[in-house]
């Protein structure tokens, strides 16, 4: 574990609990895409296959527990709770899951680290979260008002992939044989989806202006 | 349980 590993879990970490507040304490979930959160559980609920099997640490099984839990909690809220559904546009959140989904299942069957049900549904998990936050950006896009918080959540996403980047240049330099094609690639492809809307973010927070991403 | 250094990263 490095220093830069540690940072990037944080934030992820953070941007979580950025989420979970605004649906929490405002009772909202405006702006926020259902498609991408639902994307993020199946996300996680594939690549965490190995819970109960493999043992890395405490660190990492209590990081999946919480990743787990509060992605499908998200979904739970957004979906079911009395007062936060009816905050959700379903009319603006009008992505296909299945777009996305699919070519990551075959990309998965034909690239993976070994043909095994697990290592399968661990790749389609990579490829899947490189590209689960489109719905999300285009719902932003859509979106007059972005309110701070869900700049923040984006950001605090955007900032964890990044920082995973760095991670693995220190890994690569400090670990032998640290060599991840799959995770690399996919990460790095995640992490330019975010470079328009950081562009934004920081122009936005430079003037001192509302963050509204051009149409 | 079994300890292994295959997908250490979250």
């Amino acid at each position: 574990m490095n220093i830069f590993r540690l940072a990037g879990d944080m934030t992820h970490l953070a941007s979580v609990l950025v989420l979970l507040l605004k649906i929490h304490t405002i009772k909202s979930c405006a702006g926020i895409s259902l498609k991408t959160q639902e994307l993020y559980a199946l996300v996680f609920a594939t690549r965490y296959l190995d819970i109960f099997t493999d043992f890395i640490s405490l660190y990492n099984t209590t990081m999946k527990l919480i990743f787990l839990g509060s992605s499908f909690s998200i979904v739970w809220y957004i979906r079911n709770h009395k007062i936060v559904s009816r905050s959700y546009d379903k009319s603006q959140d009008t992505f296909r899951h299945y777009f996305l989904i699919i070519p990551c299942l075959l990309l998965a069957l034909l690239v993976n680290e070994k043909f095994t049900f697990k290592e399968v549904m661990w790749a389609f998990s990579i490829y899947l979260e490189a590209v689960a936050i489109l719905p999300q950006l285009v719902l932003l896009q859509r979106t007059r008002n972005i309110d701070n918080l869900t700049g923040q959540y984006v950001f605090l996403l955007g900032a964890y992939r990044a920082l995973y980047i760095l991670n693995w240049i220190y890994r690569y330099f400090t670990e032998t044989h640290y060599v991840h094609w799959i995770t690399w690639v996919s990460g790095l492809v995640q992490t330019l989806l975010y470079a328009d809307f950081f562009y934004y973010y920081f122009e936005s927070w430079k003037n001192n202006k509302k963050l509204q991403l051009p149409a | 349980l079994k300890v292994v250094d295959g997908h250490d990263e979250l």
